[in-house]
């Protein structure tokens, strides 16, 4: 069972439409959990979930405070969330994680994609101790060249300790218009390397629509500029089976 | 001497190139400071600010690391930033505070203007013990309307221990083409009445091409829609003149 954690140092850069999107691509073709990690809760926003309309799984993990399981509420993959104020402790992230290694989650799963909160604190370190693999996400803006040395290093003093998780890459999002992104996303490749994933995320207005919807941009407007780049991502990733 | 603070509750949503294109409008006609208070220091990305080509002037205030001050860098705004790792911490930054309260200061400038880092934490719960108004940016997004109520109560719980600051308004950034913003926003303004400041900044490319210059987009686009947006936010905060 895959555990990929979607990770970045800034905030407001495309981490919950990354893990999101990913997430409706993946459960195409296998049984995907999207976990959102972020006690500000941007999956429970942008799916617009709603117990009233569609009653979630209500469940303990330990002592702390609940957690619920929207299943089919991405796509084909189960979402889980805090439920309450209590279970948005680090301590009962911690449990959840815990009890996310047994053994009927990893029979009812083959993946799991956690989105997190911003930053590279307390509960971003433990989300990377429960991953094996973490994606980057860094909004393609000049500032990103300075800010990101910090975030690599954070990921390789965790995996000196514990050979994992490993960085699949960085991934480019919102990106301006094509006569910003050819200066910007160059400097950006050079600066990177061949860490900086290829497909490349375009700032695009169907995101916002989808989000106003409630679904994933890979849904709402499969032909649009970032559905079509999250699909290629998905891929290179190997969370999606080659576009047909 | 007006002391403003640029806050918000989630990253990525504006609150530097706010800071930024507001300092530079009330730089015509007033003697103004713009003050990064962001450890991760996104202004001087924002200006290109490099010290062998304009060196600033290097300063402590207490016995805390140093502060740099670039006269004149963000139009005629003089720019004040962090200098060394030691004066990021938020001992360095509560010296610097205390040290833009005495007189040859209050005698230099007519306003000083704070950006912030995202979140509530104890760094911005400093600014605002040190400033006189805030302005609360956020993203127009529909996640908005979620998080915006923490971020109101921790500013009134500020505001009543000590009747400071007064938060002048909420200005809703980034927003996205004129098809969703009608529904977005309307739904924005009626959850936060007439906090909700009348400039809209959209998402303009020509904010992107700024950054890329090291300029604010009011003075590299002057006619684009987001610095005619922020013009008219200056005015309506009085920071700037009648435009012409
Ligand atoms: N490619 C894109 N084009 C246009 N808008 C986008 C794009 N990607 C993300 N957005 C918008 O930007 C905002 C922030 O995105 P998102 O919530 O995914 O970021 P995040 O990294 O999870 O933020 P946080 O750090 O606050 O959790 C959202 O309103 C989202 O709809
Ligand atoms: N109106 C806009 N149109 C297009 N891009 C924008 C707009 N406003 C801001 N941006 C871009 O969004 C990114 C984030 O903006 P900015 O750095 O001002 O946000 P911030 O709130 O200061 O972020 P942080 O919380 O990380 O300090 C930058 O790359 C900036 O150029
Ligand atoms: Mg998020
Ligand atoms: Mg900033």
């Amino acid at each position: 069972m895959r555990k990929l954690l979607i990770a970045s140092q800034k905030g407001g850069v495309g981490k919950t439409t990354t893990a999101l999107n990913l997430a409706v691509l993946a459960a195409e073709n296998r049984r995907v959990l999207l976990v959102d990690a972020d006690p500000l809760g941007g999956m429970t926003a942008a799916l617009k979930l709603d117990p009233k309309v569609h009653p979630p799984r209500i469940g303990h993990a330990g002592q702390q405070g609940r957690w619920a399981l929207w299943p089919g509420a991405a796509g084909a993959a189960d979402v889980l969330t805090c439920f309450e104020p209590a279970s948005q402790s680090e301590a009962a992230l911690q449990a959840m994680l815990a009890r996310l290694e047994r053994d009927d989650i990893r029979q009812r799963y083959d993946c799991i994609l956690f989105d997190s909160p911003p930053l590279l604190g307390e509960r971003t370190r433990c989300l990377l101790a429960a991953s094996d693999e973490v994606l980057v996400v860094v909004r393609a803006e000049p500032l990103a060249v300075r800010t990101l040395p910090s975030l690599l290093r954070v990921l390789q003093e965790v995996r000196a300790q514990r050979d994992r998780p490993r960085t699949r890459g960085i991934v480019l999002t919102q990106s301006p218009g094509p006569e910003n992104d050819l200066a910007l996303e160059a400097g950006l490749r050079r600066a990177l390397g061949d860490r900086l994933l290829a497909p490349l995320i375009p700032h695009d207005d169907q995101v916002a629509r989808a989000a106003l919807l409630g679904a994933a941009v890979v849904h709402s407007a499969p032909h649009a500029p970032a559905a079509r780049q999250y699909r290629e991502l998905a891929r290179l990733l190997e969370l999606a089976t080659e576009s047909p």
